[in-house]
């Protein structure tokens, strides 16, 4: 048996919502100690990577490990119909489930919604993503961000990212021009203005706009970011989803020829 | 010109 009662169902369609460009299949692996998923997009230069506390679910029963092969688009298509302030259960009592059922349940329990959604056989190409301590992270405002990068992609294809131990720099360089956006270290008491720098080494690397402003979809998870960056490593991007879990992406750095 | 390597490059097949 496995059941997994969200209570603030938005925030599933919230995930889905931001990878849904990135990845068109997934499995998520359920386990007793909750959900977790990887998955790369098309041309293997970006990764997302979701875990969920079982903790953070107001019920969470999982027998043995499953695995749950998802089209993203069908997933998308059926959370479609769970209403923001739904809760959302997903369940099956199969071993080895060819369906995952979801229920949605409005707050006043006066509206059920009952699908079921049909599962895939997926290839897991999972990635051993080891435990590194990043030379330098940077936490601000997800909104801030997410508006550096669609502002900077309108210049250039790629963003060059450069910290020191006062501030980050963003410099892109395209046909029209070239221009940057430095955010310096700011202890702000407000979520919208802080800007944490914590520099161990300071780093230079390129990532590609399209990438980032596809990240940047998970700006509704959360309203903060945070950017871990070393040298010739690649760059992995953390929403935290309050107390459920995260939802990290990694993107492969663009490398002189 | 800049290249971008697989994440594989990086990160382990498990």
């Amino acid at each position: 048996m496995f059941e997994a009662k969200l209570q603030q169902g938005v925030i599933f369609k919230k995930i889905v919502d931001a990878i849904k460009d990135l990845v068109k299949s997934v499995n998520i692996d359920a386990s007793t100690s909750g959900l977790s998923m990887q998955a790369m997009d098309s041309a293997h230069v970006a990764l997302v990577s979701l875990k969920l506390n079982e903790n953070g679910f107001k019920d969470y029963r999982c027998d043995r490990p499953i695995t749950l092969g998802l089209s993203i688009e069908n997933l998308s298509k059926i959370l479609k119909c769970a209403g923001n302030d739904d809760t959302i259960t997903l369940q099956t009592d199969e071993e080895e489930p060819s369906s995952l059922k979801f229920f949605f349940e409005n707050q006043q329990a006066s509206k059920i919604s009952e699908f079921s959604l049909n599962l895939m056989s997926l290839d897991s190409e999972s990635l051993g993503i080891p435990d590194t301590d990043y030379s330098s992270v940077i936490q601000m405002s997800s909104a801030e961000f997410s508006r550096i990068c669609k502002e900077l992609s309108s210049i250039s294809e790629t963003v060059e990212i450069e910290t020191s131990k006062e501030s980050v720099k963003f410099s892109v360089q395209g046909d029209i021009g070239a221009g940057s956006i430095t955010v310096k270290n700011n202890q702000s008491d407000k979520d919208v203005d802080r800007v944490d720098l914590q520099i161990d080494q300071p780093v230079k690397l390129t990532f590609a706009l399209r990438y980032l402003n596809m990240f940047n979809k998970a700006v509704s998870l959360s309203s903060t970011v945070s950017l871990n960056m070393s040298e010739e490593n690649p760059l992995m991007v953390e929403y935290k989803i309050d107390d459920l879990g995260s939802l990290r992406f990694y993107l492969a750095p663009k490398i002189s020829d | 010109n800049k290249n971008q390597n697989s994440l594989t490059t990086y990160f382990s097949n498990q």
